[in-house]
């Protein structure tokens, strides 16, 4: 299972 | 990014920014918590890790050192400003701020996305930024009368997490875009202490 994503909100 | 998002990111910047021109014109943080802006600081330092390991945008970026430099500047100016530090009510403000930096690592450690430095850290954020609010609240409740400033600052704040969760339900929808569920149930919860804190604001 792949990394999760970078948090793209503040 | 969406126009809630955007009201959101706007209407927390502006909170922050009221906070920090109210104390530096007016050389005063009297009604104003330290822990509360103690535990924001750890917030921001914790979730805004991967400004150097991850990318988004320059948008992004840039509102992250703006909300780490200028929550650092509240907290310096209520510790180490000359006047403003002796305007700050310590005896008032006595929660223990510990207790909540303590709990909010420990749901991290065992819920998060993933056992990893970052996500630690992101989950711990969240779940601290929940409860960040509370000695301003507990401070609040014991002054006879809540500041104006004091009290919008607390307002926009809400404003933030009421926005941001339109956001989400916006972005299911558009984007089928899954917020993550501690994020979710985190700005429920932040957003219910608000709702709360406006419910017997309005009443007084």
């Amino acid at each position: 299972d792949s990394e999760p994503e970078a948090h793209d909100e503040l | 990014m969406n126009a809630f998002r955007f009201l959101g990111d706007m209407t927390h910047l502006f909170s922050v920014l009221v906070l920090l021109l109210k104390i530096y014109a007016t050389k005063s943080c009297s009604g104003v918590s330290r822990k509360t802006q103690e535990l924001y600081m750890v917030v921001f330092l914790a979730r805004y890790m991967d400004l150097f390991t991850d990318y988004i945008s320059l948008y992004n970026s840039v509102m992250k050192v703006v909300f780490i430099t200028s929550s650092a500047a509240i907290v310096w100016c209520m510790r180490r400003h000359p006047q403003v530090r002796r305007t700050y009510d310590k005896e008032q403000d006595t929660f223990r701020h510990v207790v909540l930096v303590a709990a909010a690592f420990v749901l991290a450690l065992i819920f998060n996305e993933r056992f990893t430095f970052r996500e630690i850290c992101w989950a711990f954020s969240i779940y601290l930024e929940a409860v960040a609010i509370l000695p301003q609240l507990v401070l609040l409740q014991r002054g006879r009368n809540v500041d104006n400033l004091t009290g919008q600052y607390v307002f926009f704040l809400g404003a933030y997490r009421a926005f941001y969760i339109l956001n989400w339900i916006y972005r299911y929808f558009t984007e089928g875009h899954h917020s993550r569920w501690i994020s979710w149930l985190s700005g429920l919860v932040q957003t219910g202490l608000y709702a709360d804190f406006f419910y017997y604001y309005f009443l007084r």
